[in-house]
């Protein structure tokens, strides 16, 4: 499965 | 967002305005790989895409921007404004023995396969080899000038306090980005040989750092 739903780092 | 976050994004701006105002000032890319920016102009395109479809902050939307434009004003100045200073015969590392690897691997491992996921994952492994082909010019020709040498320092800087970050996150949050973290790990590994020259040659010496 998907462990990071929204890559919020840059 | 915590401290090393933050100074990391910081030092990575930093880093990119240093090497964009040097080559504006002198009018010259002399030391530069054009090869290694076009690298990260590509790593920050396919990792941004994002900003069409999630909006995550302000602050988030306004350095994604920022980082773009100032990379792709980077490669504008070496292949068009000075690219008769783009020193073509030094920067000769073979981008493809880069390029190929890492599309291979972001299709094989990565979270989603989704195509902004492989191309999320295609950014993070290539910017981990992206800084690559300078390094290896300036092994090539033995030498970089001293502001070429800060502009590196400020981008292993950003690397190093990423992984800060990453282990405040894990520490305080549990948040683990698997990926992220392995790539950023090699990334920061090819700056350590760097940082020691930096401080060895460049901050005792007389503004170039020539190599052994």
């Amino acid at each position: 499965g998907t462990l990071i739903e929204v890559h919020d780092e840059l | 967002m915590n401290i090393f976050r933050l100074s990391g994004d910081v030092c990575h701006l930093i880093a990119i305005i240093i090497l964009f105002l040097k080559i504006w000032r002198s009018k010259s890319c002399a030391g530069i790989s054009g090869k290694s920016q076009v690298l990260f102009a590509l790593v920050f395109t396919t990792r941004y895409l994002d900003l069409f479809t999630s909006y995550i902050s302000a602050y988030n939307t306004v350095m994604k921007v920022v980082y773009l434009l100032l990379a792709y004003s980077t490669v504008g100045l070496i292949f068009f404004r000075f690219r008769n200073s783009y020193d073509s015969e030094s920067d000769s590392f073979r981008v493809e023995f880069l390029l190929v690897p890492v599309a291979g691997l972001s299709f094989l491992e990565n979270y989603a396969f989704t195509p902004l996921e492989i191309l999320w994952t295609f950014s993070i492994y290539l910017e981990s080899v992206a800084i690559l082909p300078q390094l290896f010019m300036i092994t090539k020709t033995g030498e970089a000038e001293s502001i070429t040498a800060h502009y590196l320092l400020f981008l292993g800087l950003y690397r190093a306090l990423y992984l800060a970050n990453w282990l405040w996150r894990f520490h305080t949050e549990g948040f683990y980005d698997q990926i992220a973290v392995v790539s950023g790990v090699v990334q920061t590994i090819f700056y350590c040989d760097f940082f020691y020259l930096y401080f060895t040659r460049v901050l005792r010496g007389s503004g170039k750092m020539s190599l052994p």
